[in-house]
């Protein structure tokens, strides 16, 4: 199969960590052999994953061209390995914005080692910077994760702006899977409108499996431990599952 | 007076935004003459209080040298203006990125209205990228909201190693205000636990008003009013309040 999944999202704090986390646990979990790549200088993913302490990162890939594979750690997970991101990413940015190259950057890393893997997930920054750009660009699809709240709406047009305009040139065959609904309140009507306006929007591109608000997915990343394996018992596991199901079918049409 | 404060974190989604629009327009209720500018190229401070449609943004007074004042647009606040970010601002991102000259670009265009105002408060995007580092140079002192979860509280020490760094030889007035708690649920033990953690951590500099979780705070936004003309008689305006009144006391100490 080998897919590359980038996860997107400008505007900020709509859970891009938390369903990268999740979503290549879960994957690793139904056998598939998972890559997490952390893209995003705050390297929170990696924080969340890496169980080891680790020396190159990311950064040293895209600055230095040091392989891919040599970077690669192994997460809490069987089966999901984590390139870990760190800080040296911000100044990679700045780098990859002023060389037309550099744009090619990741998805020249990744060719080297894409075979090893059946899934690779990008967790992205908050912006529509360099980085992001770098990742759609090494994608062969996009998953968009939006919190049901109002500024979340608000961005997507011009993140699938983006999106067409890298399809025109660079990256003919970039897919836009779809979009998640997160931190879904069924008890606030901003919710429900929210998911009105998408789905009107969106249409068949909206996920039906929507991520509550859950107070387990808040507290995971301090245990270091993704939703599975932090809370075996609660039903958000179940919603998790769903939802790697219904990815895995949307993959396949 | 005239006071420049930057609001920022780099960390998505924490309420930097939610903090830039209600406490700006709580000082302009107060009778203070107050300016917000919007240093986010999603630009939604704007969306949330520009009243008219706007031709020009603060990206044309970094890029094209336009004066300052002629980009300001009233609000829908009295007393309160604003001036608002455009998508070209990501652009600007770029050309901040590679002339030290900018750097203090936003601080010179400051210095022509400065007197104009009693306070000039800054939003900026999820990034310790060009354009906060632009805002903290102009800044009198930063403001820092911690939404009350786990990784806001881990990228503190970044952010405030990039103010100890500008103060060494930038900006050595850069007060550090302090940090604002947000989105403080009082069912969960997670948010207790965080505000024991920071305040621990930094004592006297976190607010003692900490923002709840409310609904008609994610509300507002669409309706395109900040939270006291939205929603007059909701407790949380109450609460904006004595923020706003523990700001003042913190700046005259
Ligand atoms: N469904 C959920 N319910 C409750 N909390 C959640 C949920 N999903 C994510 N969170 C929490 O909300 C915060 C924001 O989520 P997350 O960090 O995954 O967003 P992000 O889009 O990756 O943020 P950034 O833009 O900073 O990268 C985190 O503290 C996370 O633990
Ligand atoms: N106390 C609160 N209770 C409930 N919702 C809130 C609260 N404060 C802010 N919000 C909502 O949470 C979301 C995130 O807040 P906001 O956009 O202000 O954060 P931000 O830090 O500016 O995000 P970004 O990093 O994208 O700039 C918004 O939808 C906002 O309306
Ligand atoms: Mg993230
Ligand atoms: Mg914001």
């Amino acid at each position: 199969v080998n897919t590359v999944i980038t996860i997107a999202n400008q505007k900020g704090g709509v859970g891009k960590t938390d369903l990268a986390v999740n979503l290549s646990s879960l994957l690793a979990g139904m056998g598939r052999r998972v890559l997490l790549i952390d893209f995003d200088p705050q390297a929170n993913a990696s924080y969340y994953l890496a169980q080891d302490e680790y020396k190159l990162s990311i950064a040293d890939v895209l600055l230095d061209g040091i392989p891919l594979e040599e970077i690669i750690v192994k997460s809490c997970v069987k089966g999901l390995d984590i390139a870990p991101a760190s800080i040296g990413l911000s100044a990679a940015q700045l780098r990859l914005a002023s060389d037309v190259n550099m744009q090619f950057k990741l998805k020249k890393a990744l060719s080297a080692i894409k075979n090893h893997y059946d899934y690779i997930l990008i967790d992205t920054p908050p912006s529509l910077g360099p980085l992001t750009i770098n990742a759609f660009t090494a994608a062969d699809g996009i998953l968009v994760p939006v919190q049901t709240h109002f500024f979340p709406i608000h961005g997507l047009s011009d993140l699938l702006k983006t999106v067409d305009e890298l399809r025109e040139v660079i990256n003919p065959n970039l897919r836009f899977y779809g979009i998640v609904l997160t931190m879904y309140d069924r008890r606030t009507s901003l919710a429900k409108e929210v998911q009105q306006v998408v789905t009107a929007r969106f249409n068949g591109k909206v996920f039906k499996t929507v991520i509550p608000v859950c107070i387990k997915l808040a507290e995971a990343p301090s245990h270091r431990k993704p939703i599975t394996l932090y809370a075996p018992n609660n039903k958000i596991g179940k919603v998790y599952t769903q939802l790697a199901e219904e990815f895995l079918k949307r993959l396949e049409n």
